[in-house]
């Protein structure tokens, strides 16, 4: 399970 | 952070400074296409719904903020201010971005990393970003003379997309388990509608010329 990825990029 | 990003998030905050001072200095808003404008609102506003949720950095935070509330003055100056609404070029603005935005929730429902309404709807912004150039890009070609700071918008909003599929590769080879193809991929398409653009762009600098755009 691909963990929840925080989308750190604008 | 790399340097590629930073060059991107300072490109993109250029090209908003400079079509806020287009629009204050001279109270005018022709040639600027007030759709693109509002895709801009629900890209950013779809995108950072993790604003409160997710604490990134002071700087992702402040940036967020930033792009939020630049993007939603434009469009409320371009609708309510006095002056400006009134340079708005109405008849030449004429793309039908409603398809743009249907398009792009549609193929968010069929394409996200995770289908959380979270996910869905920063694919959602991360396609509609793609084609919000569009209803700008067609009324550039239709009022055939671009004034120069309108063209500069132009140019640093696409350059900074390109600096950010530089970010995307130096993170590829960087980091171990780096992927973001979503967004690299609706990068790469981003730039390419900036394509024939830039090369008018360049071209017009090259004969330090007006810029052309053919119709």
């Amino acid at each position: 399970e691909s963990e929840a990825q925080v989308h750190d990029e604008l | 952070m790399n340097i590629f990003r930073f060059a991107g998030d300072m490109t993109h905050l250029i090209s908003i400074v400079v079509l806020l001072l287009k629009i204050y200095a001279t109270k005018s808003c022709s040639g600027i296409s007030l759709k693109t404008q509002e895709l801009y609102v629900i890209v950013f506003l779809a995108r950072y719904l993790d604003l409160f949720t997710d604490f990134i950095s002071v700087y992702n935070t402040v940036m967020k903020l930033v792009f939020i509330g630049s993007s939603l003055a434009i469009v409320w100056c371009m609708r309510m201010h006095r002056a400006v609404k009134r340079t708005y070029d109405k008849e030449l603005d004429t793309f039908r971005h409603y398809f743009l935005v249907l398009g792009s929730f549609v193929l968010a429902l069929l394409l996200h990393e995770k289908f959380t309404f979270q996910e869905i709807f920063w694919a959602f912004s991360i396609y509609l970003e793609a084609v919000a150039i569009l209803p700008q890009l067609v009324m550039l070609q239709r009022s055939g003379n671009v004034d120069n700071l309108t063209g500069q918008y132009v140019f640093f909003l696409g350059a900074y997309r390109a600096f950010y599929i530089l970010n995307w590769i130096y993170r590829f080879f960087t980091e171990p388990h780096f992927s973001r193809w979503i967004a690299c991929l609706s990068g790469l398409v981003q730039t390419a509608f900036y394509a024939d653009f830039f090369y008018y762009y360049f071209i017009s600098w090259k004969n330090n010329a007006k810029l052309q755009l053919p119709a």
